[in-house]
């Protein structure tokens, strides 16, 4: 079955879906077959795919609510290798709705465990909302592991303890196996020196779960998704797209070590 | 009584906190007496203002839960003119804890009912989360206009249109006097043809609600709250300072006008 990998952080704006995307297209790339789960109400992953509304008529509202099986939900992406189960406009309403269904915190991980034998990928990557409410928590329960974008500022920090303890509250209470699979550092700015005092601490804080691949800032990435494309289709030879493929080569001989 | 703004986008990292201290900052500087109400459980605002952890001891949770009067739980920041009601750890678990609370949506705007009399300030900037869930919807049921960051990227639109439902949705249900205040273009990069993109369509979506002020990025904007200052203090004389500045006297103008 799928490695399951959460992309988390709940300060927002630090590259989540960024990173889902493009990860997600690297891996893809190289043979890996791949799953994105859009979790997050604004559905910015599902949108920076390309995804058409015609696509996104069912989801993973669906899919928490028990109305459609996790296979039935998945869709292509323009991406060879790389589908998606998209976010529809109803996700916005489930943290509030969905406080008093059953199991309430492993309706992701119960739709994994019913999906065996009928979806067939080797890595899954949940783009979670800035929030370490419902939606979130169900990421990290049906998780292997978390990876978490961090971008090079000062208020990205601030968080970070918290995310710990949470992961650290869902390991012990609901997903025993849950580890972090790593930090990567986004948006690094070579001439702001915040960006370097920023890399020092959370290197200093996570020690060698700290990816040496940092992700730089450059515009290409930000421009990309307006073109509902992963930047390493809109322009493979920017530095976004180089530091996202080495991302993944990374990712993946950290995975053949274990 | 004051005025009450809410600072509120769910898309994440668009500049709400930068804004909240900064714009309450230029409006302290000319003389209005200005609370803050940190009501992110990540605390950015109250860390950005330099708040010591002997300061964050009552905050914006006591008052959400009617441990703590508003007046009870106002510090003064280093700025003159300018409080603030810090947010603490505990505020991390509202969200899911206090879902059975009584007039839960109001507790804010109860609260705010509760200290006329015993607090005085022409302006409270309620800086909200990256989510519509129920604290911004506290801000929002509290707040007589809603101001919104926007930072100048393609994913930053996606949620306008959820962003304007929710608004209506509470005039209608909790607070007929919501208003939008304005809409704050944000992180604008006169070096990415994107950010002119994004300007543009927003103007054309939100017409004169768009504030003539642009804040540009701007690095030293970054760098002040490391340094536990707003960046009027940090560097008075940087582009990002200069347009907050420039932000105040608009919002001022146009509060004048009405
Ligand atoms: N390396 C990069 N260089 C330049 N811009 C980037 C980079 N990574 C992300 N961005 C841009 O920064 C913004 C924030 O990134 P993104 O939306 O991926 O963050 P997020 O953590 O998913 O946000 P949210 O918390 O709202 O879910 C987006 O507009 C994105 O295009
Ligand atoms: N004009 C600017 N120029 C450069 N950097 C900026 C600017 N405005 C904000 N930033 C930086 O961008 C990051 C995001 O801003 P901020 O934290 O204020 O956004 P937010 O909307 O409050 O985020 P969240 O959704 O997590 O609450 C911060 O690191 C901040 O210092
Ligand atoms: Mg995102
Ligand atoms: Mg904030």
């Amino acid at each position: 079955s799928p490695r399951i990998l959460a992309v988390a952080n709940q300060k927002g704006g630090v590259g989540k879906t960024t990173t889902a995307i493009n990860l997600a297209t690297a891996l893809a790339a190289v043979g890996k077959r791949v799953l994105i789960l859009d979790l997050d109400p604004q559905g910015n992953a599902s949108t920076g795919l390309g995804l058409e509304a015609a696509q996104r008529q069912t989801g993973t509202y669906d899919v928490l609510i028990g109305a459609a099986a996790m296979a039935a939900a998945v869709v292509p992406t323009l991406v060879p290798n790389l589908s998606i189960v998209p976010a529809t406009a109803d996700l916005a309403g489930a943290e509030i709705e969905l406080v008093d269904l059953e199991r309430r915190e492993f309706r992701i991980a119960d739709a994994f465990a019913a999906a065996r034998g009928t979806i067939d990928f080797d890595y899954v990557l949940i783009d979670c909302p800035p929030a370490l409410g419902f939606l979130t928590l169900n990421a990290l329960v049906a998780a292997d592991a978390v990876l978490v974008p961090l971008q090079c500022e000062f208020f990205a920090l601030e968080g970070l303890s918290h995310l710990i303890r949470t992961i650290e509250r869902v390991r012990e209470k609901f997903n025993p196996r849950l580890r972090i699979q790593g930090v990567v550092l986004t948006m690094y700015d070579k001439r702001n020196k915040l960006s370097d005092l920023v890399a020092a601490d959370v290197r200093g804080f996570f020690g060698d779960k700290v990816y040496d691949t940092v992700i730089p800032r450059n515009v290409r990435v930000s421009e990309a998704p307006s073109h509902g494309k992963p930047v390493l289709l809109y322009d493979l030879r920017c530095s976004g797209s180089q530091a996202y493929i080495m991302l993944a080569s990374e990712l993946l001989k950290q995975e053949a070590a274990h």
